[in-house]
């Protein structure tokens, strides 16, 4: 059983590739088969990862062309985390979708070949910071959303059409979409702001937040530029104990009855 | 003579309202009449003034149903400074927008009115985390552009593809584009990471970027909350501070010959 996680978010730059990539090797850490599939033309995902293979397919060629999954994904340095590289060029990809047959599920039928040879235990995919058409495939694949939250206050401000969207989605194309959690991230200890939106979320959204709070951190802003994730650039950084304390926590959620 | 700014990076979450905003009270204050154009669906630079009168139209009005920009107008709290707010409705507008005649150039053809009166000495337009239809519109119908730069390196990834999105507009669709600056937000002296960015982006574009680097400051990310401008919300603030050489380093490029 291949569990599909979307990682979405239209508010910019509030950690969904930094969860993404960490997240990843902190699961493939702890004994999980785990994919990243970068949807997002920054292609910032790929960027942080260090793939061992060059690079020759990319998540467009799977999108709009329909190359197999298999042949776009590489392996990375970290042991038991592959990913499916996007490139820029995925920027034309919204554009060019409009026109195809089953636009919002192309990914999805991409996916169906990855859950039957069972050879990953989680699938994350990075989105761009949108809901269009490239997060809707991501929502159409994927079993779960993983929704992260900087505690910021205009954070905050669009969850609602967030959460409407994914109704949306679950009521149109994708009945058994759940959302797996909201994940507060860039938490500062020395702000009010971050303790008031961290309380606000959970009030909104009872049982749904993650008790793993990722911290800010600067040695996160700095591992991208290695192209290691935290858990290997500063394994005993904040950062990375509180990824690996999600990855734990996500395992749980997943394997509950 | 009316100039027209538009504040864009496709990154996310790099400082673009929080700049519209702060960067349009600064410009206020100091006796330039300005006007703060929402083309976000998420409309957070609406969210962080108070407008004065009630907000009956939006942008979304005026881009797809040809309002005039004078009717979507409102004052808001700060004197000097008024907002064309945006809802959630703008959205859609990108696909509504694609099948519209003119659709690069609908805000351009709402902008010449405004020329025309002159009644504001300048224009800053928000843009959603994206190189879509609502960017585009901005960059049709701008002067200048001013590009908020993160100090992380993740952000210092997408400039080139930036770059060659301004140029591709410079070509076909508005020849008098020029590029205004790039502004380094979020600066945070205790880390390396954050000089060896802005010495990147001073090395890529000599001469581009702005002399004044905003820092990283928690009480900019409170004064959102309670629709206030950093200018008012905490007056002295290092934030506040910033926003003003800002403003005044905007004005002596924009009025050298
Ligand atoms: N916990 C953290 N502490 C400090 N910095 C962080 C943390 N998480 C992310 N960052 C940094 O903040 C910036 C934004 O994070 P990231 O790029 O992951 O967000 P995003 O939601 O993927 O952005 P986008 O909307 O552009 O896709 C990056 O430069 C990243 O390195
Ligand atoms: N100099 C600063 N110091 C501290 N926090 C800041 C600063 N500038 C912006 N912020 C905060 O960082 C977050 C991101 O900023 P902002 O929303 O302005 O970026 P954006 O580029 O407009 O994002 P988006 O891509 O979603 O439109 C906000 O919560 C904002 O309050
Ligand atoms: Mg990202
Ligand atoms: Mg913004």
């Amino acid at each position: 059983m291949t569990h599909v996680l979307a990682i979405v978010n239209q508010k910019g730059g509030v950690g969904k590739t930094t969860t993404a990539v960490n997240l990843g090797a902190a699961l493939a850490e702890a004994g999980r088969r785990t994919v990243v599939l970068d949807c997002d033309p920054q292609a910032n995902a790929t960027r942080s990862l260090t793939p061992l293979q060059p690079v020759e397919r990319t998540i467009y060629d799977v999108l709009v062309d329909g190359v197999a999954i298999a042949d776009a994904m590489v392996q990375t340095q970290v042991e038991g985390l592959d990913i499916v590289p996007a490139s820029q060029a995925l920027a034309g990809a919204e554009i060019e979708l409009v026109n195809l047959a089953g636009r919002e599920a192309r990914l999805r039928d991409a996916l169906k070949v990855l859950r039957q040879t069972g050879d990953h235990d989680i699938a994350l995919i990075d989105c761009p910071p949108s809901l269009g058409l490239l997060s809707v495939n991501a929502l159409v694949a994927a079993d779960g959303v993983i929704v992260p939250v900087q505690c910021e206050y205009l954070s905050l401000e669009g969850l609602g059409h967030l959460v409407r969207t994914l109704e949306l989605v679950q009521k149109r194309l994708n009945q058994d979409l759940e959302l797996t959690g909201l994940l507060m991230t860039m938490f500062d200890p020395r702000t009010n702001l971050s303790s008031q939106v961290v309380e606000e979320v959970g009030r909104h959204f009872p049982r749904k937040r993650f008790h793993t709070v990722i911290p800010r951190s600067i040695r996160m802003g700095e591992a991208p530029s290695y192209g290691e994730p935290i858990t290997s650039y500063a394994p005993r950084s904040p950062g990375a104990l509180a990824y690996r304390a999600l990855a734990g926590e996500l395992i749980g959620r997943l394997d509950a009855p």
